[in-house]
């Protein structure tokens, strides 16, 4: 199973609809301060499932949705589209047949989040559970956003064990 | 979960004393849980001893010598359950170049193996020499951001003129 | 205790006020004292509208914009009581090759007008190049510093072979 | 009243008598990962009268003193003498006669710490008024250690006033 694409609209500073493949092996990201790497970064965790909106930097999980500039009115909703390569059948069951995956998250002002799995409704248990088959998912010790390398450092011991047990 | 936490334990803190050495070109270092005989009670604490100093805990040594025992760390939990997607935000910011040069060698030998693909966020050139494709975020208007993608040539262009 | 707490305050803002408009190029900033109306119990919060964007909480800032706007806290404070010396270890760390201008640009100006005398400790090329003299550690022997002055030229040689 | 020279003797990773320059302008230091940049500057932080073992990364004030390495022993003492230039003679009652004023701070294993102004005995009391004076310190907030700016950003509120009292 492979992370093949990531497409946002809307998501935090990406208000135009934007395609980020994840080829083979290393790809970097680069870019002035503060113009939206760990933004693009988040949309991946995000889609994963994940529930905390503290963790996505933001008050409430509305946070993410394009909050306007002085030319661009606000958004009411942002969508990221994650697509999985699954052809060496690797997924596990209900999904073991497909070529791809595609998983889907979109958030709508005052309306909540909804998940789709290759269009189809889903719930975000759904998509925890295909992640957590595959080692990865939002609580992943292999996502390391800006700022865990010290927060690592400057734990207490009981607090680094925690980060163990996520990752057992 | 006991036995669960107590196995997790001894496969990272084997993966952790590799890393460390491979990171640090020699010295060592082990994991160990305190305060507690009870491993869903205890405290994780990590000794390290780099090449020719004494063995002390992570508090005494510098920030770049903390930051490559964490990198040790985390790339030892991510060995014991290899995930298909890693992602690095700036792990590289405290580093200077020959340990930049020591993380990208891990990087490369882990995407090998592993066949997990990796998306690095940083603003070190040397990084971004060893990536295998980059992309440049930029803000040309305030505030909305767009994603380019560059070729070699061009991300050295990109880091010179970030303003 | 509770006047002089709000004079400090008074002052720090305004240098912060200015200071952020500098570093950023625009937008604008403030501080402000909340949680309680007795100064010596409130907490004091950053509020930042960086060029273009909305204003927000320092959380919700990138990583280097934080940086910058902790930057122009510091020298707000340091502006309201200039000292004869000052430190600065890895403050660069997270920010690119524009910002760091920025930075060196404002410790060119304090060190011209205030007299006051600068130890920077950096990792970043573009801060050494900036630099009026250049020291080298090493730890040629393990474990046992030693100190070198170098030239310019010898010092982008010492951030190459780091190693 | 100009910072001019630091003088290092067994401090920390320094085991060896060491000169630094303080010049006018901008000083850089440079140097690889854990060679002992940050420890340099903390002499300085020591010898203005810095009086918590925590805030020089040890666990107790003696963690100062050179701790041996392979091949050397442990010494029994750390001392640091900072010369401060007061032609313009700009420094406190009683030194503003003095051309030069030299304080010095010395540890000896199981003995303490020993604070002395121009050669002669003093206590830390003296020297941190004689800072207090000049706007300098260990407690100033113009000595901006490694990991700093991070805690700033991640203080709660109460924290960071408590950071403006102390420059106050
Ligand atoms: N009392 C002591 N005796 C001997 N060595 C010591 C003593 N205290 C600290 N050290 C050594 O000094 C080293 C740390 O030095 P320091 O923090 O100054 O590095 P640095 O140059 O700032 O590195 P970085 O770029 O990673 O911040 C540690 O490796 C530690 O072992
Ligand atoms: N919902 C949103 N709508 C619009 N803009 C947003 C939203 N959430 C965050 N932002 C903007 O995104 C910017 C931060 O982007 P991000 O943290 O990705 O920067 P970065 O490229 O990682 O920078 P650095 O190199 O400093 O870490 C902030 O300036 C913030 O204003
Ligand atoms: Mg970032
Ligand atoms: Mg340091």
């Amino acid at each position: 199973l492979h992370f093949k694409s990531l497409r946002l609209n809307g998501f935090k500073s990406f208000i135009e609809k934007t395609d980020l493949e994840i080829g083979v092996g290393l790809t970097g990201i680069v870019g002035p301060n503060g113009c939206g790497k760990s933004n693009l970064v988040e949309a991946l965790r995000w889609t994963m499932g994940e529930s905390s909106a503290k963790k996505m930097r933001g008050g409430g999980m509305e946070d993410v949705i394009f909050a306007g500039t002085e030319k661009r009115p606000a958004r009411n909703f942002a969508e990221v589209v994650l697509t999985l390569d699954n052809a060496a059948k690797s997924a596990p069951s209900p999904y073991n047949h497909l070529d791809d995956i595609e998983i889907s998250r979109k958030i709508v002002k005052d309306q909540g989040s909804a998940y789709r799995i290759n269009g189809r409704p889903a719930r975000a248990k759904d998509v925890q559970m295909l992640f957590a088959d595959t080692l990865s998912g939002a609580n992943s010790p292999a996502l390391v956003s800006q700022g865990k390398v010290a927060s690592i450092i400057n734990a207490k011991p009981l607090q680094r064990r925690m980060i163990l047990e996520e990752s057992a | 979960a006991r036995a669960r936490l107590n196995s997790a334990f001894e496969h990272v803190n084997a993966h952790f004393q590799n890393l460390f050495k491979r990171l640090f070109m020699g010295g060592q270092a082990h994991l160990s849980l305190v305060d507690s005989d009870d491993p869903l009670d205890a405290g994780l604490e990590i000794f390290a001893q780099p090449p020719g100093k004494a063995l002390q805990a992570l508090s005494l040594m510098s920030g770049g010598e903390q930051t490559m025992a964490s990198i040790a760390l985390i790339f030892a939990m991510f060995l014991t359950n290899p995930a298909p997607i890693c992602v690095l935000d700036e792990i590289d910011a405290p580093l200077d170049d020959a340990n930049v040069d020591k993380v990208c060698d891990l990087l490369e030998e882990i995407a090998e193996t592993t066949k997990t693909r990796f998306l690095v966020v940083s603003h070190h050139r040397l990084t971004m020499a060893r990536m295998h494709r980059i992309y440049g975020v930029t803000m040309a208007e305030k505030g909305v951001s767009q994603l380019v993608s560059l070729d070699m040539q061009q991300s050295f262009g990109f880091l010179e003129e970030a303003a």
